[in-house]
């Protein structure tokens, strides 16, 4: 009998044994999770979302994602944590619980799974997707460059060999345009959070221009509280504000995307390390990692779902 | 398999603009391989650059002689991964 409970939480796994695990969330929480598949990925691998919901249709949706740049274990991993305790904190928190009874939630935990396959079997620091470029020897693009918004501007790169190499064209990887499609397609998409790693830091829109975004203020705000909730667990400072405020300009990316479609909660969480392991970070500090971001999530969802539009 | 061995990663600190601008162009000279896991963004900002092993020596003198100061963040990449390695296997025997 397959089990939640006998899956090791706290040490990092391939792709095969994190897709299995799907599977076994599903069958331990048959009332509240599904799995979708909502594309497939450049190599022809299926690109799964959890689905939590507690009924009603079209209900107001906050999409998750981890994975994108596929060299970032640790986020997975936390995708991977943060999916059970949401199923199995359903019925006792009561935040997750109202949060449920009103919204669904969308979990895309290996957004990547080329690239992350190719991490396990031959280079553990690939970032990018798998894709041919034509004319060129350099293989990928990277996913999180590849959205139309402010596409092809200066914080991305023109070069297929580059790590920022934003793609032929807006949408060309098919990661990217099957979220595209199954967000447009839902419809009713509150808020997005995509989880990246490493350096410590919670960001909003834009990263494509300097002005600030409309909701500029209630995001900071609400970017505040939940950095200093996660900072409360174990004392990881995090910074927070706009993408280009905080790091630099970066075009075409998910969470601009995102709050230029009408999404308005985007945010994007850069996860430990504290500077001494980058990528390679330890699987010993996957659940300390986990553990203090989920009261910064909680906090943003909830904020969402207290605050319909 | 890429091997990273004898890879280290440098954690660079640029003092100004000037420097900031220096490191991005060194990021640009494909013949390095270089691969930032963290891009010079501000002066005061930490960047992390890993620097494949044949172009060690030449990245640290370029920094050095721009007195662009560095610390060594992974001494070798390639002993993290093996133990990052070791690691799994272990828990998946557990």
């Amino acid at each position: 009998e397959r089990s939640t409970s006998t899956f090791d939480f706290a040490s990092y796994h391939t792709l095969d044994e994190i897709y299995n695990w799907l599977d076994t969330l599903v069958a331990n929480h048959p009332g509240l999770v599904s799995k979708i598949q909502i594309g497939e990925s450049y190599e022809k691998r299926p690109l799964y979302v959890l689905k939590f919901s507690t009924g009603g249709s079209n209900r107001p949706a906050i999409w998750l994602d981890t994975g994108i740049h596929s060299r970032e274990w640790v986020t997975q991993a936390t995708g991977v944590w943060t999916a059970n305790k949401l199923a199995e904190e359903y019925g006792r928190d009561p935040s997750i619980t109202a949060i449920l009874d009103s919204m669904d939630i969308f979990f895309e935990i290996v957004t990547n799974p080329d690239g992350y396959a190719f991490t396990h079997s031959s280079n553990r620091l690939w970032r990018k997707t798998r894709s041919i470029n034509a004319g060129s020897s350099c293989i990928g693009v990277d996913p999180n460059r590849n959205w139309d918004a402010g596409f092809g501007g200066s914080g991305s790169s023109g070069s297929p060999c580059s790590e920022t190499y934003r793609g032929p064209y807006a949408h060309s990887e098919s990661e990217v345009k099957s979220i595209v499609d199954f967000i447009l397609g839902h419809g009713n998409v509150k808020a997005l959070i995509s989880i990246h790693s490493y350096s410590q830091m919670l960001m909003f829109p834009y990263g494509y221009k300097s002005e600030p975004a409309p909701d500029f203020q209630e995001l900071n705000e609400l970017a505040k509280k939940a950095v200093n909730d996660l900072a409360a667990v174990y004392g990881t400072k995090y910074t927070y504000g706009s993408i280009i405020d905080t790091i630099y300009v970066a075009s075409g990316t998910t969470v601009d995307w995102a709050y230029d479609n009408g999404v308005k909660y985007s945010y994007t969480f850069e996860l430990r390390d504290t500077g001494r392991y980058g990528f390679l970070l330890p699987s010993s500090q996957i659940i300390p990692t986990a553990t203090e971001t989920w009261p910064a999530l909680l906090d943003i969802m909830l904020h969402v779902q207290q605050h319909p539009y | 398999e890429q091997l990273f061995v004898g890879d280290q990663v440098l954690r660079i600190t640029a003092s100004n603009e000037k420097q900031i601008a220096l490191l991005r162009a060194l990021g640009e000279r494909e013949d390095l391989q270089l691969d930032f896991w963290r891009d010079p963004t501000k002066a005061g900002h930490p960047s992390d650059l890993r620097v494949p092993f044949p172009s060690l020596q030449a990245v640290k003198i370029f920094l050095e002689s721009h007195g662009i100061s560095y610390s060594i963040m992974i001494k070798d990449v390639q002993q993290l991964l093996d133990e990052e390695k070791k690691i799994m296997l272990l828990s998946k025997e557990r």
